[in-house]
């Protein structure tokens, strides 16, 4: 029986993507297309939590609104797209 | 859909806009065609008009850029975010910019025009043959002044059809010399330089000096991206160096390894543990007209919409046979109103055609009997009422017949009148017209001197003249050969001659003779340049020569110059 490779992941230069965990990933999407914007209330403003943010993008993804960062949502975030906003600002 | 908070849009409807600037991975008229289709999809169901200007402000400024390239939105590299534009207005509002980090093609892998040669420009064909090898990209096997090439045709050794693919050493595009190719090695700052280098720029864009001395002369152009160069990396434009070694174990082909995100990559190297020099493998790439046309959209007022198949929808997926969506057409006529003009018209009853052959030219003495019986006036038949012809991509044939445009798909056929914009009518049974013929015709045209039909299907024709038909006849029995499978298209050459294709190829029928004349067949793409050399609908229409490839037609004139492409289904349907 083969072994198993062991894959070994190395920083390429001029690579401008970084080696980001999920997390960090997700909270880049949501914060870059508009999903985690201020919200103003009562003269208080407040980040819209990561969870609510997952479900907008969820919903405008046609993704199951779970508000958890699941694999089909993390495979939306990594997929091409428009630099535009999402959600207007 | 959604619109820009404030229902943000233009205040005119005759837009401009500009290319400020060309990436390297696709040739300036593929460039434009892009540009220019991804306008029409917008103009097509709205009043808006777009006019290119090609100095001054235009009301969307398109530019193409890498990384930090001006506005507060920087791109990041392959893959990822590939565009951006910004909603109507003054300044950078209504810009559109793509990122030249992504690999720009029409979505399905490299498409690479050729130049000089002798095919015309046609663009290369993948695979091709060349002394019994295979090759995927173009090479520069054969010939010792190092210039790529390609065949565009399968078989070189066969056709010894080539042109000369995107090189430095043959051009350079944008900069101020003109085009003219690299000078190598040229100085600059005093340094040697043998190749193209991004040196003295911070966009990231490979340039050379077009003279010795680019201290002394300043002239310099931007390389074009050969079709077998890295993307990205740090090697942008070099190309892979198979063998290279990775981490001490040898490659021979691009690779993911070393890579989390599973992208494709190769050293351009021998070693990359050595010089760190790398790129990513070219891919099948991004269709700038589909991203075009999206992010025009937003320079037109229409933000993301939710429905996955709209057009407005923010992620990238790539489609085949592109049609704008419903929603998409809704939110941009909530801006803009839709086309003015008269609305397509549902079919209706067909009326007698007596008077509907306007061309003079066309109705002279003819040298045998005109058919004594009139033909037959189809009515419409219900074979499939829900038949729309303007859903359709592509049609089997598309014909004049008694100066009105036909369209033949599977055993019906729809009309269009040139002497009005009604839409088509129809469908009509083509058993009821001409029992004789089979479903699905490959190719028809009427005989100009006598006004006979003649129609192909496979390798077999028929002849109707009036309700009188001969055939099926083999196409053999006009001189074709057994080889082709059907005949495609028909041009009129003059009375008494018929251009017929099929394949690459065409034939000269001299329809009185019933033969094809000497010296055919002859080559599509060397007589036809710019036009499609898969067109599966061939026809004349109005004094041109229409080239049809799926849901768009090429027009060429009669100095033999594409003047005009645009849509079967709006231009020529009338939808």
């Amino acid at each position: 029986w083969s072994l198993p490779l062991k894959s070994v992941f190395v920083t390429f230069p001029g690579d401008i993507i970084k080696n980001m965990t999920d997390m960090e990933v997700a909270e880049s999407y949501l914060d870059k297309y508009g999903y985690t914007k201020k919200e103003f209330r009562s003269g208080f403003q407040s980040m819209v939590s990561t969870s609510k943010a997952l479900k907008m993008m969820q919903r405008q993804m046609g993704l199951e609104e779970t508000g958890e960062l699941d694999k089909p949502t993390l495979d939306a975030m990594k997929r091409p797209r428009c630099g535009v906003p999402d959600v207007a600002n | 859909y959604q619109t820009f908070e404030g229902d943000l849009k233009w205040d005119h409807h005759d837009i401009t806009y500009r290319i400020l600037n060309y990436s390297p991975d696709m040739g300036s008229s593929l460039t434009d065609d892009a540009f220019a289709r991804a306008f029409k999809v917008w103009s097509d169901v709205t009043p808006l008009t777009f006019t290119r200007l090609f100095d001054g402000t235009a009301d969307i400024m398109i530019s193409f850029g890498k990384a930090n390239h001006g506005d507060p939105y920087p791109f990041d590299g392959k893959d990822g975010l590939l565009a951006h534009a910004y909603p109507p207005g003054e300044g950078i509002q209504g810009d559109a910019h793509f990122d030249d980090d992504e690999y720009w093609t029409l979505g399905k892998g490299p498409v690479v025009t050729t130049s000089y040669g002798n095919a015309n420009g046609a663009l290369c064909h993948f695979p091709f043959t060349f002394e019994g090898k295979s090759y995927t990209t173009c090479t520069t096997d054969g010939r010792e002044d190092n210039l790529p090439w390609c065949a565009t045709t399968a078989d070189y050794t066969r056709d010894k059809k080539y042109g000369f693919c995107p090189s430095e050493l043959l051009n350079t595009f944008g900069g101020n010399a003109d085009g003219a190719p690299c000078v190598f090695p040229f100085v600059f700052l005093g340094n040697k330089y043998d190749s193209c280098t991004t040196e003295g720029r911070n966009d990231g864009y490979r340039w050379c000096a077009t003279t010795d001395n680019y201290d002394r002369d300043t002239k310099y152009g931007f390389c074009p991206s050969r079709d077998t160069a890295v993307i990205g990396g740090n090697s942008e434009g070099e190309p892979c160096h198979f063998p290279f070694v990775f981490l001490g174990k040898t490659y021979d082909s691009c690779t993911s390894e070393g890579r989390g995100d599973g992208k494709l990559w190769c050293g351009t190297t021998a070693s990359y543990d050595d010089d760190q020099k790398w790129g990513f493998c070219p891919d099948s790439g991004y269709s700038l007209f589909l991203v075009a046309a999206h992010e025009f959209g937003h320079a037109l007022g229409l933000d993301h919409s939710n429905i996955r198949d709209a057009l407005m929808y923010p992620m990238y997926s790539y489609v085949e046979d592109f049609s704008l969506h419903r929603d998409d057409i809704e939110g941009i006529q909530y801006l803009y109103g839709s086309k003015t003009g008269p609305d397509p018209t549902p079919p209706q009853p067909d009326t007698p055609t007596t008077d509907s052959y306007p061309d003079p030219d066309e109705t002279e003495a003819t040298d045998e009997p005109e058919p004594t019986e009139p033909t037959t006036t189809a009515t419409p038949h219900p074979v499939d009422p829900t038949k729309d012809p303007c859903k359709f991509t592509k049609f089997d044939t598309i014909t004049v017949i008694e100066g009105e445009l036909h369209f033949f798909k599977d055993g019906n056929y729809w009309k269009t009148s040139s002497r009005s914009d009604a839409g088509p009518k129809g469908p009509f049974a083509v058993s009821e017209k001409w029992p004789a013929l089979p479903a699905v015709i490959d190719s028809a045209f009427e005989d100009l001197l006598t006004r006979k039909l003649y129609f192909f299907s496979g390798t077999r024709f028929w002849v109707y003249t009036g309700k009188s038909v001969l055939g099926p006849r083999s196409i053999e029995k006009l001189g074709l050969p057994s080889s082709i499978q059907k005949v495609e298209g028909a041009l009129q050459r003059g009375k008494g001659k018929v251009l017929l294709f099929s394949g690459e190829n065409f034939w000269r029928l001299d329809v009185k003779a019933q033969s094809i004349d000497k010296g055919y067949p002859r080559y599509t793409d060397v007589v036809f340049g710019g036009v499609p050399s898969d067109a599966h609908d061939v026809f004349q229409y109005k004094g041109h020569s229409y080239f049809c490839r799926d849901r768009f037609y090429w027009r060429m004139n009669s100095q033999r110059q594409v003047d005009r492409v645009g849509y079967v289904k709006y231009d020529l349907l009338k939808c």
